[in-house]
């Protein structure tokens, strides 16, 4: 629940379009995938992001099929642009975000978009915003990383 | 004050942490 609440605060540094203030407005995929396409474009095109239904309303189906794109996009990027795997880490469920905004799940996904944002080319931005944050939220990110650093192999 | 020696003590290892992921040499290799 911390990890979602610290990450959730991190989010809402991208200033993206869609509101991200709360889980439920996470559990769509539309912040998550605009914040993806700010860390980066070339990969998160607009091509891709157009796979990513906009109004999903309270459909819990379209949420999973967004989520799932999300999830296995954020993998494939480890893979193919960082050159990462990641090993051993429990990837989140997104049935449960989609279906009942699971606050535990929805940490866990944005832990894997923090791994991508403070290791990307432009990470220097995003590390030195994380900075600028509270003590108690830096120490939350700080641990997801590590946790994730833990589990990384070229 | 001890609370503000550990303050200071966290900070530095918050600090220390994120500088050293800030040259952390990344990226898929060639």
């Amino acid at each position: 629940m911390e990890l979602c609440e610290s990450l959730l605060t991190w989010i809402q540094t991208f200033g993206v379009e869609a509101p991200c203030k709360t889980v439920e407005d996470l559990t769509s995929g539309v912040v998550m995938a605009q914040v993806l396409q700010k860390i980066d474009i070339a990969y998160f095109s607009d091509s891709w992001i157009s796979r990513i239904k906009p109004e999903v309303g309270d459909n819990w189906r379209l949420k999973v099929s967004n989520l799932k794109k999300i999830l296995t996009g954020i993998l494939d990027y480890n893979q193919e642009i960082l050159g990462q795997h990641i090993n051993d880490f429990t990837l989140p469920d997104v049935n449960l975000i989609g279906e009942h905004s699971d606050a535990a799940e929805l940490g866990r996904m944005l832990q894997l978009i923090l791994g991508c944002a403070v290791n990307c080319e432009q990470k220097q931005e995003y590390i030195q915003t994380i900075m600028m944050m509270e003590e108690s939220v830096q120490h939350v990110v700080m641990t997801a990383i590590q946790e994730l650093m833990s589990k990384e192999t070229p | 004050d001890p609370n503000m020696k550990a303050g200071a003590a966290n900070e530095g290892v918050l600090a220390n942490f994120f500088n050293s992921l800030l040259s952390k040499k990344t990226g898929a290799p060639g």
